[in-house]
């Protein structure tokens, strides 16, 4: 932390939060990002009657080092940051990944012709975590 | 690799549950298992998109029959009243289906005839073909679905008798083979700008879609008269004209990992398991430690 504070600019920041934050959790930490697509775009319209957009969102960013309870992360997960950082890189670092999802209901034409209207598990993710 | 393989796969061995040709196609290794025929609506595509390399055009699928407008337009409706616009499941107690399929007639030999005395005969030999229900998926209602090709008078309501038998076929490819068993149901349907008329047929359908029977005959006579049957007026409308082979409608609960299961939801939410889940692990015993012993002793007697 010594060696932080010798790069810390000399006159003390306005915002002392936001200061000790660029220490504390990486700038682009993990979290969930929007995204939207239309099942046009992938030319599935002809057999994906409804929804017509859908939301999957997804998990990225870095994991800080010490994750503890804001990600409800498990104790391993500092585990392998610390032999990522102390004994192995080749290990890696912990991954942002989700860890909720919420259903999503699709209405889809078979290849015989038969409609089906089925709620699929696991569909949009709403929650994250490091792992 | 071998670790990996182990680690992962029965997480991702679900999700990678395929329509036979595609996972062969993809890698050899993920056959299907045994009994788990056929993939679910989404995954063979998925599939097929992901094993295509670069950015070729996603390979639509292969041309599809088209269905009904007729049922499309009822199931359009449906998916409005089971889920949001964006997709999501409407979270009602009633709605214990997580599958609906509807089915419409691959051939029918229609008869057609007028009973002076019983009204306008509607009669028709139906033969509906239920490959794509998997193993998985349990039956929970179905529904034979009438709908009324032009707006039928609403000068009062109908008496409809139903008289539905299934068919046996003597000899493989019979077009309109015998009777085997049969039902008469009668339903008082209040025509008013009805453009449905659903009849349940759960209790008559549930032996043959539970001993998998894939093909299914069946003979319906609809017989409407409008008015009050005592005074026995005739059909203003002859009904039969309005009717159109009815479509069969299968209410579903599909037992797959991929399905999405309101109890799940209700009880507790899903998270990501610190390891894989293993089919129905027993829960952790909210008594902790201390009960331990009579737990593992109610456990053994609940696995006995």
């Amino acid at each position: 932390r010594d060696e932080n504070l010798k790069e810390a600019p000399a006159t003390p920041p306005s915002n002392l939060s936001e200061y000790f934050k660029q220490f504390l959790f990486p700038q682009n930490e993990c979290e969930l990002h929007n995204f939207r697509l239309s099942f046009s775009q992938l030319k599935w319209d002809k057999w994906i009657i409804a929804p017509h957009r859908y939301s999957p969102q997804y998990c990225k960013g870095d994991c800080p080092r010490a994750v503890g309870h804001r990600y409800g992360s498990p104790v391993h997960t500092m585990v392998q940051n610390i032999i990522y950082e102390k004994l192995d890189p080749s290990v890696g670092k912990p991954s942002c990944v989700p860890a909720e999802y919420s259903p999503l209901s699709v209405l889809t034409i078979e290849p015989d012709g038969s409609i089906v209207y089925k709620e699929y598990e696991d569909m949009i993710a709403t929650k994250c975590t490091c792992r | 690799p071998h670790s990996r393989g182990r680690v992962v796969s029965d997480k991702t061995s679900g999700f990678l549950v395929a329509s036979k040709d595609t996972a062969s196609e993809l890698n050899p290794l993920l056959q299907l298992p045994k009994g788990v025929r056929r993939g679910y609506a989404l995954l063979p595509p998925l599939l097929k998109v992901l094993s295509e390399r670069g950015h070729q055009s996603w390979a639509s699928e292969a041309p599809r029959l088209q269905p009904d407008s007729r049922a499309l337009r009822y199931m359009k409706r449906l998916y409005k009243m089971s889920a949001t616009k964006e997709g999501i499941p409407k979270t009602n107690k009633s709605h214990l289906y997580n599958t609906v399929r509807l089915f419409t007639p691959c051939s029918e030999c229609q008869h057609r005839h007028r009973d002076l005395r019983k009204g306008d005969v509607h009669s028709v030999d139906l033969l509906f073909n239920l490959d794509r229900v998997t193993a998985l998926e349990h039956l929970l209602k179905s529904v034979l679905l009438y709908s009324f090709d032009t707006p039928v008078p609403i000068s009062s309501s109908t008496t409809c008798t139903c008289r539905l038998s299934v068919k046996e076929q003597d000899f493989p490819g019979q077009v309109c083979p015998s009777i085997s068993h049969s039902l008469a149901l009668s339903l008082r349907v209040e025509v008013r700008k009805r453009k449905w008329v659903e009849i349940d047929v759960t209790s008559f359908l549930q032996p043959l879609i539970a001993t998998n029977r894939r093909n299914i005959h069946m003979a319906v006579n609809f017989t409407c008269l409008m008015g009050d049957p005592q005074h026995n007026t005739q059909l203003e409308t002859p009904i039969d004209a309005a009717l159109v082979p009815p479509s069969l409608l299968l209410y579903l609960n599909d037992t797959s990992e991929q399905a999405y299961h309101r109890w799940n939801s209700l009880g507790h939410r899903r998270k990501i398991p610190a390891r894989p889940r293993q089919g129905n692990s027993p829960r952790v015993d909210p008594m902790g430690d201390k009960g331990k012993e009579n737990s593992q002793g109610k456990r053994a007697s609940r696995r006995r």
